[in-house]
Protein backbone atom coordinates (compact mmCIF):
# COMPACT_ATOMS: atom_id res chain seq x y z
CA UNK A 1 0.00 0.00 0.00
CA UNK A 2 3.11 2.27 0.90
CA UNK A 3 6.52 1.99 -0.40
CA UNK A 4 9.29 4.26 0.47
CA UNK A 5 11.99 4.23 -2.30
CA UNK A 6 15.78 5.27 -0.91
CA UNK A 7 13.86 8.24 0.68
CA UNK A 8 15.99 11.09 1.67
CA UNK A 9 15.28 14.37 3.97
CA UNK A 10 17.53 16.66 4.37
CA UNK A 11 17.26 20.26 5.79
CA UNK A 12 19.07 23.18 4.73
CA UNK A 13 19.60 25.91 7.21
CA UNK A 14 21.71 28.49 6.24
CA UNK A 15 25.15 26.28 4.96
CA UNK A 16 24.69 23.90 7.10
CA UNK A 17 22.80 20.38 6.34
CA UNK A 18 20.69 18.11 8.46
CA UNK A 19 20.11 15.08 7.13
CA UNK A 20 16.88 13.41 8.62
CA UNK A 21 16.53 10.75 6.67
CA UNK A 22 19.23 9.07 4.89
CA UNK A 23 18.24 6.21 2.18
CA UNK A 24 15.17 5.03 3.85
CA UNK A 25 14.13 1.65 2.20
CA UNK A 26 10.40 0.34 3.47
CA UNK A 27 7.33 -1.70 2.56
CA UNK A 28 4.17 -0.92 4.20
CA UNK A 29 1.58 -3.85 2.92
CA UNK A 30 -2.22 -3.51 3.18
CA UNK A 31 -3.43 -4.94 6.43
CA UNK A 32 -0.51 -5.19 8.74
CA UNK A 33 0.20 -3.87 11.92
CA UNK A 34 3.77 -2.19 11.97
CA UNK A 35 5.84 -0.53 14.37
CA UNK A 36 8.55 1.73 14.19
CA UNK A 37 11.23 2.63 16.83
CA UNK A 38 14.58 4.73 17.54
CA UNK A 39 16.33 6.97 19.59
CA UNK A 40 14.67 10.80 19.98
CA UNK A 41 15.81 12.51 16.69
CA UNK A 42 16.18 9.45 14.85
CA UNK A 43 13.99 10.40 12.09
CA UNK A 44 10.71 8.44 13.40
CA UNK A 45 8.54 11.78 12.57
CA UNK A 46 9.62 12.47 9.28
CA UNK A 47 9.31 8.91 8.10
CA UNK A 48 5.83 9.33 9.09
CA UNK A 49 5.16 12.52 7.06
CA UNK A 50 6.58 10.87 4.18
CA UNK A 51 4.58 7.92 4.55
CA UNK A 52 1.38 10.02 5.02
CA UNK A 53 2.35 12.47 2.19
CA UNK A 54 2.71 15.65 4.01
CA UNK A 55 6.37 15.84 3.17
CA UNK A 56 8.38 15.16 -0.13
CA UNK A 57 11.49 13.80 -0.11
CA UNK A 58 14.91 15.65 -1.09
CA UNK A 59 15.91 12.53 -2.89
CA UNK A 60 14.18 8.99 -3.44
CA UNK A 61 10.23 8.22 -4.50
CA UNK A 62 7.01 7.50 -2.33
CA UNK A 63 4.92 5.16 -3.95
CA UNK A 64 0.76 4.87 -2.63
CA UNK A 65 -1.03 2.07 -4.33
CA UNK A 66 1.87 1.97 -6.74
CA UNK A 67 1.39 5.40 -7.37
CA UNK A 68 4.44 7.80 -7.43
CA UNK A 69 3.59 10.31 -5.23
CA UNK A 70 5.69 13.22 -6.97
CA UNK A 71 3.43 12.87 -10.00
CA UNK A 72 -0.21 13.61 -8.01
CA UNK A 73 -2.09 16.67 -8.01
CA UNK A 74 -2.15 18.18 -4.82
CA UNK A 75 -5.97 18.17 -4.99
CA UNK A 76 -5.58 14.46 -5.38
CA UNK A 77 -3.33 14.10 -2.48
CA UNK A 78 -5.68 16.52 -0.45
CA UNK A 79 -8.60 13.79 -1.45
CA UNK A 80 -6.63 10.49 -0.66
CA UNK A 81 -5.08 12.38 3.06
CA UNK A 82 -8.16 13.39 3.90
CA UNK A 83 -9.97 10.27 2.82
CA UNK A 84 -7.72 7.18 3.42
CA UNK A 85 -5.22 8.43 6.02
CA UNK A 86 -5.90 9.01 9.24
CA UNK A 87 -2.77 11.04 11.08
CA UNK A 88 -2.21 10.98 14.71
CA UNK A 89 0.07 13.50 15.34
CA UNK A 90 2.81 13.61 17.86
CA UNK A 91 2.24 17.14 19.63
CA UNK A 92 -1.89 16.60 18.37
CA UNK A 93 -2.09 19.66 16.15
CA UNK A 94 -6.34 19.81 17.78
CA UNK A 95 -7.71 23.35 16.77
CA UNK A 96 -7.25 25.60 20.15
CA UNK A 97 -10.64 27.51 19.41
CA UNK A 98 -12.77 24.25 18.63
CA UNK A 99 -14.74 21.85 21.27
CA UNK A 100 -13.03 18.12 21.10
CA UNK A 101 -16.07 16.86 19.13
CA UNK A 102 -15.74 19.78 17.03
CA UNK A 103 -12.18 19.04 17.03
CA UNK A 104 -13.44 15.07 15.71
CA UNK A 105 -16.07 16.50 13.54
CA UNK A 106 -13.82 18.27 11.26
CA UNK A 107 -12.42 16.23 9.31
CA UNK A 108 -15.70 14.51 8.08
CA UNK A 109 -16.82 17.51 6.99
CA UNK A 110 -15.10 17.65 3.75
CA UNK A 111 -16.61 14.69 2.91
CA UNK A 112 -19.62 15.87 3.22
CA UNK A 113 -21.45 13.70 6.08
CA UNK A 114 -24.84 15.58 7.27
CA UNK A 115 -24.05 17.08 10.63
CA UNK A 116 -26.54 14.72 12.79
CA UNK A 117 -24.31 11.58 11.60
CA UNK A 118 -20.88 13.87 12.05
CA UNK A 119 -21.79 14.74 15.64
CA UNK A 120 -23.18 11.11 16.26
CA UNK A 121 -19.84 9.16 15.36
CA UNK A 122 -17.59 12.04 17.18
CA UNK A 123 -19.41 11.39 19.82
CA UNK A 124 -18.96 7.21 19.83
CA UNK A 125 -15.16 7.97 18.79
CA UNK A 126 -14.69 10.11 22.25
CA UNK A 127 -16.78 7.91 24.47
CA UNK A 128 -14.50 5.17 23.04
CA UNK A 129 -11.22 7.00 24.41
CA UNK A 130 -13.51 7.70 27.76
CA UNK A 131 -14.13 11.59 26.73
CA UNK A 132 -17.53 11.35 26.43
CA UNK A 133 -17.67 13.51 29.21
CA UNK A 134 -15.97 16.23 27.88
CA UNK A 135 -16.71 16.48 24.44
CA UNK A 136 -17.29 20.05 24.93
CA UNK A 137 -14.08 20.96 26.33
CA UNK A 138 -11.28 22.95 24.06
CA UNK A 139 -7.97 21.63 24.04
CA UNK A 140 -6.89 23.86 26.82
CA UNK A 141 -9.55 22.90 29.10
CA UNK A 142 -8.32 19.03 28.16
CA UNK A 143 -5.32 17.26 29.89
CA UNK A 144 -2.34 16.38 27.92
CA UNK A 145 -3.58 12.97 27.58
CA UNK A 146 -7.29 14.08 26.78
CA UNK A 147 -5.49 16.33 24.33
CA UNK A 148 -3.67 13.06 23.03
CA UNK A 149 -6.70 10.83 22.90
CA UNK A 150 -8.82 13.38 21.09
CA UNK A 151 -6.27 13.74 18.75
CA UNK A 152 -6.79 9.74 17.89
CA UNK A 153 -10.67 10.15 17.60
CA UNK A 154 -10.11 12.65 15.61
CA UNK A 155 -7.62 10.62 13.12
CA UNK A 156 -9.87 7.72 13.11
CA UNK A 157 -12.94 10.12 12.13
CA UNK A 158 -13.06 9.64 8.35
CA UNK A 159 -13.27 5.69 9.02
CA UNK A 160 -9.64 5.32 6.47
CA UNK A 161 -7.84 2.63 5.64
CA UNK A 162 -4.39 3.75 6.85
CA UNK A 163 -4.08 5.47 10.50
CA UNK A 164 -0.43 6.52 11.48
CA UNK A 165 0.07 7.33 14.62
CA UNK A 166 3.10 9.22 15.83
CA UNK A 167 3.75 8.48 20.01
CA UNK A 168 -0.18 7.59 20.57
CA UNK A 169 0.16 7.39 24.08
CA UNK A 170 3.36 9.06 25.12
CA UNK A 171 1.28 11.29 27.65
CA UNK A 172 -1.48 8.42 28.92
CA UNK A 173 -1.22 6.29 32.07
CA UNK A 174 -0.06 2.77 31.49
CA UNK A 175 -3.42 1.61 32.02
CA UNK A 176 -5.01 4.22 29.08
CA UNK A 177 -1.93 3.21 27.26
CA UNK A 178 -2.54 -0.70 26.74
CA UNK A 179 -6.32 0.23 25.88
CA UNK A 180 -5.51 2.38 23.03
CA UNK A 181 -2.70 -0.39 21.80
CA UNK A 182 -5.52 -2.84 22.49
CA UNK A 183 -8.20 -0.42 20.12
CA UNK A 184 -5.56 -0.17 17.54
CA UNK A 185 -4.82 -3.68 17.40
CA UNK A 186 -8.33 -4.03 17.02
CA UNK A 187 -8.81 -1.76 14.54
CA UNK A 188 -6.30 -3.84 12.41
CA UNK A 189 -7.35 -6.92 13.26
CA UNK A 190 -11.15 -6.37 13.18
CA UNK A 191 -11.35 -4.05 10.73
CA UNK A 192 -8.24 -4.69 8.51
CA UNK A 193 -6.93 -1.20 9.02
CA UNK A 194 -3.25 -1.11 7.52
CA UNK A 195 -1.64 0.45 10.89
CA UNK A 196 1.61 2.25 11.68
CA UNK A 197 2.68 3.39 14.64
CA UNK A 198 5.95 4.95 16.07
CA UNK A 199 6.08 4.23 19.98
CA UNK A 200 8.78 4.41 22.50
CA UNK A 201 7.22 1.41 24.25
CA UNK A 202 9.15 -1.74 23.53
CA UNK A 203 5.87 -3.20 25.39
CA UNK A 204 3.21 -1.41 23.05
CA UNK A 205 5.63 -2.50 20.42
CA UNK A 206 4.54 -6.39 20.30
CA UNK A 207 1.29 -5.77 19.31
CA UNK A 208 2.68 -4.98 15.83
CA UNK A 209 3.78 -8.26 13.46
CA UNK A 210 6.83 -5.83 12.50
CA UNK A 211 8.91 -3.58 14.35
CA UNK A 212 11.67 -1.20 12.26
CA UNK A 213 14.45 0.25 13.74
CA UNK A 214 15.91 4.08 13.14
CA UNK A 215 18.41 4.96 13.66
CA UNK A 216 20.44 8.89 12.50
CA UNK A 217 17.95 8.62 9.59
CA UNK A 218 18.04 4.56 8.20
CA UNK A 219 16.16 1.57 9.32
CA UNK A 220 19.11 -0.81 10.85
CA UNK A 221 17.04 -3.34 11.56
CA UNK A 222 13.39 -4.77 11.23
CA UNK A 223 12.19 -7.90 13.77
CA UNK A 224 8.95 -9.24 13.70
CA UNK A 225 6.53 -8.63 16.83
CA UNK A 226 3.90 -10.59 18.41
CA UNK A 227 0.95 -8.96 16.56
CA UNK A 228 1.00 -12.01 13.97
CA UNK B 1 9.23 24.43 51.57
CA UNK B 2 5.70 23.65 49.54
CA UNK B 3 2.43 22.87 50.95
CA UNK B 4 -1.10 22.58 50.06
CA UNK B 5 -3.66 21.87 52.71
CA UNK B 6 -6.97 20.99 51.46
CA UNK B 7 -6.50 22.34 47.98
CA UNK B 8 -9.77 22.08 45.38
CA UNK B 9 -9.66 23.36 41.64
CA UNK B 10 -12.59 23.63 40.64
CA UNK B 11 -13.14 24.60 37.16
CA UNK B 12 -16.61 26.28 36.11
CA UNK B 13 -18.04 25.75 32.69
CA UNK B 14 -21.32 27.52 31.86
CA UNK B 15 -23.42 25.45 34.63
CA UNK B 16 -21.46 22.58 34.63
CA UNK B 17 -18.33 22.44 37.58
CA UNK B 18 -15.29 19.89 36.81
CA UNK B 19 -13.20 19.27 40.09
CA UNK B 20 -9.96 18.81 38.80
CA UNK B 21 -8.60 18.84 42.28
CA UNK B 22 -11.18 18.04 45.35
CA UNK B 23 -9.07 17.98 48.41
CA UNK B 24 -5.27 17.26 48.33
CA UNK B 25 -3.29 17.41 51.16
CA UNK B 26 0.66 17.09 50.37
CA UNK B 27 4.09 18.45 51.79
CA UNK B 28 7.07 18.51 50.07
CA UNK B 29 10.15 18.77 51.95
CA UNK B 30 13.04 21.14 51.04
CA UNK B 31 15.12 18.27 49.45
CA UNK B 32 13.07 15.43 48.59
CA UNK B 33 12.62 13.79 45.07
CA UNK B 34 8.83 13.33 44.85
CA UNK B 35 7.02 11.48 41.79
CA UNK B 36 3.39 11.99 41.06
CA UNK B 37 1.69 9.16 38.96
CA UNK B 38 -2.33 8.85 38.51
CA UNK B 39 -4.63 8.13 35.21
CA UNK B 40 -4.84 10.95 32.44
CA UNK B 41 -6.84 13.14 34.15
CA UNK B 42 -6.59 12.63 37.68
CA UNK B 43 -5.58 16.07 38.40
CA UNK B 44 -1.56 16.02 38.23
CA UNK B 45 -0.85 19.12 35.91
CA UNK B 46 -3.20 21.11 37.96
CA UNK B 47 -1.52 19.74 41.40
CA UNK B 48 1.81 20.85 39.55
CA UNK B 49 0.46 24.76 39.06
CA UNK B 50 -0.71 24.91 42.54
CA UNK B 51 3.17 23.95 43.42
CA UNK B 52 4.52 26.58 41.29
CA UNK B 53 2.12 29.23 42.00
CA UNK B 54 1.23 29.05 38.32
CA UNK B 55 -2.74 29.19 39.82
CA UNK B 56 -4.63 29.72 42.63
CA UNK B 57 -6.75 27.19 43.96
CA UNK B 58 -10.92 27.61 44.46
CA UNK B 59 -10.75 26.47 47.73
CA UNK B 60 -7.26 25.88 50.34
CA UNK B 61 -3.90 27.13 51.24
CA UNK B 62 -0.61 27.04 49.16
CA UNK B 63 2.10 28.07 51.76
CA UNK B 64 5.53 28.65 50.00
CA UNK B 65 8.49 28.76 52.87
CA UNK B 66 5.43 28.53 55.11
CA UNK B 67 4.15 32.08 53.70
CA UNK B 68 0.75 31.72 52.38
CA UNK B 69 1.00 32.33 48.57
CA UNK B 70 -2.16 34.10 47.98
CA UNK B 71 -0.91 37.04 50.61
CA UNK B 72 1.82 37.49 48.33
CA UNK B 73 1.83 40.14 45.67
CA UNK B 74 1.96 39.39 41.86
CA UNK B 75 5.81 41.03 41.44
CA UNK B 76 6.84 38.83 44.72
CA UNK B 77 5.32 35.53 43.26
CA UNK B 78 6.68 36.15 39.60
CA UNK B 79 10.55 37.07 41.71
CA UNK B 80 10.27 33.10 43.28
CA UNK B 81 8.95 31.94 40.37
CA UNK B 82 11.67 33.44 38.19
CA UNK B 83 14.16 32.21 40.46
CA UNK B 84 13.23 29.47 42.61
CA UNK B 85 11.47 27.15 40.65
CA UNK B 86 12.28 25.47 37.31
CA UNK B 87 8.83 24.14 35.52
CA UNK B 88 9.13 21.73 32.77
CA UNK B 89 5.56 21.60 31.08
CA UNK B 90 3.66 18.96 29.53
CA UNK B 91 3.28 20.57 26.34
CA UNK B 92 6.76 22.68 26.56
CA UNK B 93 5.85 25.93 26.27
CA UNK B 94 8.83 26.90 24.24
CA UNK B 95 8.98 30.30 22.27
CA UNK B 96 8.49 29.28 18.47
CA UNK B 97 10.58 32.40 16.99
CA UNK B 98 13.45 31.80 19.38
CA UNK B 99 16.03 29.08 18.62
CA UNK B 100 16.63 26.69 21.28
CA UNK B 101 19.45 28.38 22.95
CA UNK B 102 17.72 31.34 22.97
CA UNK B 103 14.90 29.75 25.08
CA UNK B 104 16.99 28.36 27.25
CA UNK B 105 18.73 31.67 28.04
CA UNK B 106 15.49 33.56 28.36
CA UNK B 107 14.85 32.94 31.73
CA UNK B 108 18.02 34.27 32.73
CA UNK B 109 17.47 37.68 30.95
CA UNK B 110 14.97 38.01 33.84
CA UNK B 111 17.59 38.29 36.37
CA UNK B 112 20.68 40.29 35.28
CA UNK B 113 23.18 37.84 34.13
CA UNK B 114 24.96 39.41 31.14
CA UNK B 115 24.66 37.77 28.02
CA UNK B 116 27.92 35.44 27.33
CA UNK B 117 27.29 34.10 31.01
CA UNK B 118 23.22 33.57 29.97
CA UNK B 119 24.85 32.07 26.32
CA UNK B 120 27.90 30.20 27.66
CA UNK B 121 25.65 28.17 30.85
CA UNK B 122 22.57 27.95 28.34
CA UNK B 123 24.97 26.07 26.06
CA UNK B 124 25.96 23.97 28.64
CA UNK B 125 22.33 22.79 29.64
CA UNK B 126 21.67 21.64 25.86
CA UNK B 127 24.79 19.83 26.07
CA UNK B 128 23.86 17.74 28.92
CA UNK B 129 20.83 16.73 27.46
CA UNK B 130 22.79 16.03 24.32
CA UNK B 131 21.63 19.32 21.71
CA UNK B 132 25.09 20.44 21.87
CA UNK B 133 24.21 20.15 17.79
CA UNK B 134 20.80 22.07 17.95
CA UNK B 135 21.17 24.90 19.24
CA UNK B 136 20.33 27.11 16.69
CA UNK B 137 16.96 25.22 15.46
CA UNK B 138 13.72 26.21 16.07
CA UNK B 139 10.99 24.49 18.39
CA UNK B 140 9.74 23.93 14.77
CA UNK B 141 12.85 22.35 13.38
CA UNK B 142 13.50 20.49 16.21
CA UNK B 143 11.81 16.52 17.10
CA UNK B 144 9.02 16.18 19.94
CA UNK B 145 12.18 14.34 22.25
CA UNK B 146 14.32 17.34 21.20
CA UNK B 147 11.86 19.93 22.36
CA UNK B 148 11.05 18.04 25.21
CA UNK B 149 14.13 17.78 26.08
CA UNK B 150 14.94 22.30 25.64
CA UNK B 151 12.01 22.61 28.35
CA UNK B 152 14.02 20.65 30.73
CA UNK B 153 17.03 22.77 29.89
CA UNK B 154 14.79 25.99 30.20
CA UNK B 155 13.81 24.73 33.76
CA UNK B 156 16.88 24.99 34.75
CA UNK B 157 18.39 27.94 33.33
CA UNK B 158 18.24 30.01 36.49
CA UNK B 159 19.23 27.10 39.12
CA UNK B 160 16.08 26.73 40.67
CA UNK B 161 16.27 25.01 43.98
CA UNK B 162 12.62 23.58 43.19
CA UNK B 163 12.07 21.44 39.92
CA UNK B 164 8.80 20.90 38.94
CA UNK B 165 8.54 18.28 35.87
CA UNK B 166 5.87 17.51 34.46
CA UNK B 167 5.97 13.86 32.34
CA UNK B 168 9.47 15.36 31.16
CA UNK B 169 10.26 11.99 29.30
CA UNK B 170 6.78 10.95 27.59
CA UNK B 171 8.56 11.69 23.91
CA UNK B 172 11.46 10.17 25.06
CA UNK B 173 13.27 6.72 24.07
CA UNK B 174 14.01 4.41 27.10
CA UNK B 175 17.86 5.63 26.92
CA UNK B 176 16.96 8.76 26.47
CA UNK B 177 14.49 8.66 29.73
CA UNK B 178 16.65 6.81 31.40
CA UNK B 179 19.40 9.40 31.24
CA UNK B 180 17.28 12.29 32.22
CA UNK B 181 15.87 10.50 35.20
CA UNK B 182 19.26 10.11 36.29
CA UNK B 183 20.22 13.83 35.52
CA UNK B 184 16.96 14.46 37.52
CA UNK B 185 18.30 12.43 40.52
CA UNK B 186 21.72 14.15 40.35
CA UNK B 187 20.18 17.19 40.79
CA UNK B 188 18.62 16.15 44.35
CA UNK B 189 21.07 14.07 45.39
CA UNK B 190 24.15 16.08 44.57
CA UNK B 191 22.70 19.69 44.27
CA UNK B 192 20.19 19.61 46.84
CA UNK B 193 17.39 20.28 44.36
CA UNK B 194 13.88 19.67 45.38
CA UNK B 195 12.36 18.13 42.33
CA UNK B 196 8.80 16.85 41.77
CA UNK B 197 8.31 14.96 39.06
CA UNK B 198 4.91 13.48 37.44
CA UNK B 199 5.61 10.60 35.46
CA UNK B 200 3.43 7.91 33.53
CA UNK B 201 6.46 5.38 34.30
CA UNK B 202 6.62 3.60 37.00
CA UNK B 203 10.36 2.44 36.56
CA UNK B 204 11.56 6.29 36.10
CA UNK B 205 9.41 7.22 39.53
CA UNK B 206 11.76 3.98 41.40
CA UNK B 207 14.40 6.91 41.38
CA UNK B 208 12.17 9.14 43.64
CA UNK B 209 12.13 9.11 47.76
CA UNK B 210 8.23 9.12 47.81
CA UNK B 211 5.78 8.51 45.17
CA UNK B 212 2.41 9.95 46.07
CA UNK B 213 -1.15 8.55 43.78
CA UNK B 214 -3.19 10.54 42.67
CA UNK B 215 -6.65 9.36 41.30
CA UNK B 216 -9.92 11.85 40.35
CA UNK B 217 -8.27 14.73 42.03
CA UNK B 218 -7.64 13.54 45.42
CA UNK B 219 -4.19 12.00 46.53
CA UNK B 220 -5.23 8.22 47.45
CA UNK B 221 -2.08 6.29 48.76
CA UNK B 222 1.88 7.45 49.09
CA UNK B 223 4.62 4.68 48.77
CA UNK B 224 7.83 5.14 49.81
CA UNK B 225 10.42 4.93 46.27
CA UNK B 226 13.66 3.41 45.77
CA UNK B 227 15.35 6.63 45.89
CA UNK B 228 16.36 6.73 49.29
N1 LIG C 1 -9.52 24.92 31.95
C1 LIG C 1 -10.19 23.79 32.25
N2 LIG C 1 -11.55 23.81 32.24
C2 LIG C 1 -12.26 22.69 32.53
N3 LIG C 1 -11.72 21.51 32.88
C3 LIG C 1 -10.38 21.46 32.91
C4 LIG C 1 -9.54 22.56 32.60
N4 LIG C 1 -8.24 22.18 32.72
C5 LIG C 1 -8.25 20.89 33.09
N5 LIG C 1 -9.54 20.44 33.20
C6 LIG C 1 -9.96 19.09 33.62
O1 LIG C 1 -9.35 18.83 34.89
C7 LIG C 1 -8.96 17.46 34.97
C8 LIG C 1 -7.51 17.37 35.44
O2 LIG C 1 -6.65 17.88 34.46
P1 LIG C 1 -5.07 17.70 34.58
O3 LIG C 1 -4.47 18.41 33.41
O4 LIG C 1 -4.59 18.13 35.91
O5 LIG C 1 -4.89 16.11 34.45
P2 LIG C 1 -3.57 15.22 34.42
O6 LIG C 1 -3.60 14.30 35.58
O7 LIG C 1 -2.38 16.09 34.27
O8 LIG C 1 -3.75 14.32 33.11
P3 LIG C 1 -2.69 13.82 31.99
O9 LIG C 1 -1.97 12.65 32.57
O10 LIG C 1 -3.60 13.42 30.86
O11 LIG C 1 -1.80 14.96 31.65
C9 LIG C 1 -9.16 16.85 33.59
O12 LIG C 1 -10.24 15.94 33.66
C10 LIG C 1 -9.47 18.02 32.67
O13 LIG C 1 -10.45 17.72 31.71
N1 LIG D 1 12.50 21.77 9.93
C1 LIG D 1 13.65 21.20 10.33
N2 LIG D 1 14.82 21.83 10.09
C2 LIG D 1 15.98 21.27 10.49
N3 LIG D 1 16.10 20.10 11.12
C3 LIG D 1 14.96 19.43 11.39
C4 LIG D 1 13.68 19.94 11.02
N4 LIG D 1 12.74 19.06 11.44
C5 LIG D 1 13.39 18.04 12.03
N5 LIG D 1 14.73 18.27 12.01
C6 LIG D 1 15.77 17.37 12.54
O1 LIG D 1 15.58 16.10 11.91
C7 LIG D 1 15.86 15.04 12.84
C8 LIG D 1 14.73 14.04 12.83
O2 LIG D 1 13.55 14.62 13.35
P1 LIG D 1 12.27 13.74 13.69
O3 LIG D 1 11.21 14.68 14.17
O4 LIG D 1 11.90 12.89 12.52
O5 LIG D 1 12.78 12.81 14.87
P2 LIG D 1 12.02 11.70 15.74
O6 LIG D 1 12.67 10.41 15.51
O7 LIG D 1 10.55 11.80 15.48
O8 LIG D 1 12.33 12.13 17.23
P3 LIG D 1 11.41 12.10 18.58
O9 LIG D 1 11.40 10.71 19.07
O10 LIG D 1 12.17 13.03 19.49
O11 LIG D 1 10.06 12.63 18.23
C9 LIG D 1 16.07 15.69 14.21
O12 LIG D 1 17.43 15.59 14.57
C10 LIG D 1 15.64 17.14 14.03
O13 LIG D 1 16.47 18.04 14.74
MG1 LIG E 1 8.92 12.40 16.61
MG1 LIG F 1 -1.01 16.43 32.76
Amino acid sequence: IIELQDVWKIYKMGSVEVPALRGVNLKIHKGSFVAVMGASGSGKSTCMNMIGCLDVPTKGKVYLDGQDVSLMSESALAQIRGRKIGFVFQTFNLIPTLTALENVMLPMTFQNIPKHKREKRARELLEMVELGDRTGHKPGELSGGQQQRVAISRALSNDPELVLADEPTGNLDSKMGVEVMSFLSRLNKEEGKTVVMVTHDSNGAKHAEMIHKLMDGRIVGSEVGEGQ
